[in-house]
């Protein structure tokens, strides 16, 4: 189902949560919860966007039924632990391979997803100071490199 | 049709509220 202009602050989150379906379900989950959670505080009014969030909620209620006996879906807190893992080990494979001056497109979808997966963990509370500065780093350094591959540049 | 439309919407709005809570097992 197409996503409503409304709520394209989260089309990325659910990119994400495609992405790892296959290769990482409970990434795909609380990828999708989070997008759930944003939408519904973005706008649950209109009509078609309440549609397309009742199928995600669809989609949610499945998933949960599919990963039940996932200790990482039953219980939150070890979810929280398992996509904090995942976001700082793709942050850090991303930053290992900018220090070490080796810029191409999958460093720099490495740092985004990290953000990305950092807004995901905003589910399980408020996040702690360290991942905001993460998320914020992580952020600026696709947006920076991205430009520089685009414009023929050497990022520094 | 206003007023329905309406509470149709808000209706609906909770019930996906209630469907968001029960999937965190947080009721």
């Amino acid at each position: 189902m197409a996503l409503p202009a409304q709520l394209k602050a989260i089309q990325h989150h659910l990119r994400t949560a495609q992405e790892h379906d296959k290769r990482d379900p409970v990434v795909a989950y609380y990828c999708r919860l989070y997008a759930m959670q944003t939408g519904m505080k973005l706008d649950s009014k209109t009509p078609e966007c309440r549609k397309f969030l009742v199928k995600l909620m669809d989609q949610l209620e499945t998933m949960k039924k599919e990963l039940g006996d996932n200790d990482s879906i039953n219980q939150e807190v070890v979810g929280n632990a398992h996509i904090e893992n995942y976001a700082l080990k793709m942050f850090l494979y991303a930053d290992n391979e900018d220090r070490a001056g080796r810029f191409h497109k999958n460093m720099i979808k490495s740092f985004y997803s990290a953000s990305l997966l950092l807004d995901v963990l905003s589910v399980f509370g408020e996040l702690s100071e360290e991942n905001i500065q993460h998320r914020k780093y992580a952020r600026w350094k696709a947006t920076y490199i991205h430009n520089c591959l685009k414009n023929g540049e050497t990022p520094q | 049709t206003g007023s329905v439309g309406t509470s149709v919407a808000s209706a609906e709005q909770d019930e996906l509220s209630q469907r968001l809570a029960k999937l965190r097992d947080q009721i």
